[in-house]
């Protein structure tokens, strides 16, 4: 028996939002600590990886370990019948469930949906993920870095993030000419305009826009945003979701050929 | 110019 039940929806309406155009299909792993999920982009430049804590969960209950298979365009159109202010439950009594069930209730108890998505069954290719202590991390408004991102890829397909000790600069060069954001440490209280930088190593690596400008759909998420890179290593960004969890993405760099 | 490398040429398949 699996059943986890989100007070605020809205949540997991976001979480597919965000990943929809990045990945097509991925395996949710439930198990007693929570549900997780990761998956790689058709290209396999960048990973997604979920984790949602089953103490965020207004209910929770998972007998046993299960894999849940799901196409995420299908799973999307279930969920715009959920209203953002709804409960979302998801729920399957079976060890080996050919569909999961979702039920959908207003904040009133008054409208209640219920929806059956039917399973696939996916082959898990998931990565090891080792927890690396990043030389280089940023924390900033995730609006702004997402701002930066969509400003230079009108100029460039790549940008180059150079981290020193008190900034990180943004550069691109492109056809039409170059440019550059340098955004330093800021302890503004206001949350749009703070930076934090940890910067043990500097690091210079070089990243796909179109990547970046993908994972930033996750704005809605949080309004923070952290960078956390090593040279010669992905990019990890994590958007952090109260009380319940992380989306964090993966990017794997472009090397100078 | 620069090529893209792949986010499994970074960590092992489990």
């Amino acid at each position: 028996m699996f059943e986890a039940k989100l007070q605020q929806g809205v949540i997991f309406k976001k979480i597919v939002d965000a990943i929809k155009d990045l990945v097509k299909s991925v395996n949710i792993d439930a198990s007693t600590s929570g549900l997780s999920m990761q998956a790689m982009d058709s290209a396999h430049v960048a990973l997604v990886s979920l984790k949602l804590n089953e103490n965020g969960f207004k209910d929770y209950r998972c007998d046993r370990p299960i894999t849940l298979g799901l196409s995420i365009e299908n799973l999307s159109k279930i969920l715009k019948c959920a209203g953002n202010d709804d409960t979302i439950t998801l729920q399957t009594d079976e060890e080996e469930p050919s569909s999961l069930k979702f039920f959908f209730e207003n904040q009133q108890a008054s409208k209640i949906s219920e929806f059956s998505l039917n399973l696939m069954s996916l082959d898990s290719e998931s990565l090891g993920i080792p927890d690396t202590d990043y030389s280089s991390v940023i924390q900033m408004s995730s609006a702004e870095f997402s701002r930066i991102c969509k400003e230079l890829s009108s100029i460039s397909e790549t940008v180059e993030i150079e981290t020193s000790k008190e900034s990180v600069k943004f550069s691109v060069q492109g056809d039409i000419g170059a440019g550059s954001i340098t955004v330093k440490n800021n302890q503004s209280d206001k949350d749009v305009d703070r930076v934090d930088l940890q910067i043990d190593q500097p690091v210079k690596l070089t990243f796909a826009l179109r990547y970046l400008n993908m994972f930033n759909k996750a704005v809605s998420l949080s309004s923070t945003v952290s960078l956390n890179m090593s040279e010669e290593n992905p990019l990890m960004v994590e958007y952090k979701i109260d009380d319940l969890g992380s989306l964090r993405f993966y990017l794997a760099p472009k090397i100078s050929d | 110019s620069q090529c893209q490398t792949c986010i499994d040429g970074y960590y092992l398949l489990n």
